[in-house]
């Protein structure tokens, strides 16, 4: 049966945002993504106030890719504060990679962390095909290009330089109010079109 | 494969942070599905940078809850944008289980739902399928039998445009619906968003869970998505 396509981009993308104070996003293409889409992206918390607090669910799949490996110890061995950084890139899942796999994600947080001048302080995601290593020249070279602001067109850029199949980047922004009156914003970002029942914990 | 983050510059506790995402995830990314396969990366992370000049919100804090209704709110929002995205879907279908004995049985019986290949060509295909869903619903590997009652169950489908009778009922106390208007029950699944409510009328928990119909569009899609 032929339906008329939807158009989801403009339903679904916002074109403003207020996004959350002292953090800032970069997103490059490094050239994993055969189209030469953005496919590389870090999110970094400049807020030295206070320490940072995280969380995070994970894939019950028995087989856990490298980074979800490498962001639970990351996370545990920081004991959920202090974590300052996300690094994703789209493109290679980096799952079903072995030693290698591990090595190449532990690389990719070190170049954050020298980057961002972090200690042991970056989590990492990966989507993409599996059982593929990461190009590692690549992701290095972006990882060391990569430029950070903190407008609505870095976030969307974010967005987009996570997605794979999607139609859409997923990009949604709120202000909230506490009881004493102070207003917090809280900025989600997601991607996923298949391979798509997740039972996380 | 699912990923994503929450960003936010409220000052929370680590177990509070903890605490929050689990619920929030627990009703949101856990309760969507466009195909029924678990990736080996889906990850969801969530920071809180505190950049906000305010008290630590703990889980003994006043705002706790409503924090934590908050995030659960905006990552369901998050997560639909998921399924509305699921490769080659044309159809936003919320799958309502109400009035069970255990919210753990509610998400079994609504996920197996949503999980159903049978259900989601139907959806797809715009027919009034109800016996799919009753299949899916008396094969769901709920703990026990405790939350069905075949003689209590309700099927319905419920439009969400507006328009009216904004509910369809197909299955009455366990016994179809002779009488159902085909003419409406074609308007309703015609829309792009719509709901198939599941009224166990055993106890009082209920689940929503997120899905999309099944399309030749998603075959087209995965057949060759490595090459």
């Amino acid at each position: 049966k032929a339906k008329a396509p939807i158009d989801k981009y403009s339903l679904y993308v916002p074109k403003t945002g207020v996004f959350p104070k002292k953090f800032e996003v970069g997103s490059i293409a490094t050239g994993v993504k055969k189209n030469g889409n953005l496919d590389l992206g870090i999110i970094v918390n400049r807020n030295t106030s206070r320490k940072s607090t995280s969380s995070a669910v994970f894939t019950t799949n028995r087989f856990k890719a490298a980074p979800v490996l490498k962001s639970k110890e990351v996370l545990e061995s920081n004991n959920y504060e202090g974590v300052n950084a996300i690094v994703v890139n789209s493109g290679c899942a980096n799952s079903m990679t072995g030693e290698v796999g591990m090595r190449d994600a532990e690389k990719m947080c070190d170049l954050v962390n020298n980057k961002l001048h972090l200690d042991n302080q970056t989590l990492i995601m990966s989507t993409g095909v599996i059982g593929q290593k990461l190009q590692m020249e690549k992701i290095a070279n972006g990882i060391d290009k990569i430029k950070f602001g903190s407008g609505f067109e870095d976030w969307l850029n974010m967005a987009k330089s996570i997605c794979t199949t999607d139609t859409f980047p997923k990009l949604i922004s709120s202000q909230f109010k506490l009881q004493n009156g102070k207003v917090y914003t809280l900025t989600g970002i997601s991607k996923g079109a298949g391979m798509i029942c997740p039972n996380m914990a | 494969t699912l990923l994503g983050y929450l960003v936010t510059d409220l000052p929370i506790s680590s177990r509070g942070i903890k605490k929050i995402l689990s619920f929030a995830g627990e009703r949101s990314f856990n309760c969507i599905s466009v195909d029924g396969d678990m990736s080996t990366n889906d990850t969801i992370c969530m920071i809180a940078n505190g950049a906000v000049e305010t008290d630590v919100v703990d889980v003994d804090s006043p705002d706790f809850e409503d924090v934590c209704k908050n995030v659960t709110s905006f990552a369901q929002q998050l997560a639909q944008l998921v399924v509305r995205d699921g490769e080659g879907a044309t159809k936003f279908v919320t799958v309502r289980v109400t009035k069970s004995k255990t919210f753990e049985d509610a998400k079994i019986i609504a996920e197996t739902i949503s999980n159903s290949s049978l259900v989601k060509t139907a959806l797809y295909g715009e027919d009034a399928n109800w016996g799919r869903i009753l299949c899916a619903v008396g094969y769901s590997k709920t703990e026990n039998y405790d939350s069905l009652d075949e003689n209590k169950l309700n099927v319905k489908f419920v439009a969400t445009d507006g328009s009216t009778p904004s509910e369809l009922p197909l299955l009455i106390n366990g016994v179809p619906n002779l009488d159902v208007d085909e003419a409406r029950a074609s308007e309703i699944l015609a829309l792009n968003d719509l709901e198939i409510v599941v009224e166990l009328n055993t106890g009082e928990e209920e689940c929503n869970f997120w899905t999309c119909d099944l399309t030749h569009e998603y075959v087209t899609i995965n057949g060759d998505y490595r090459s």
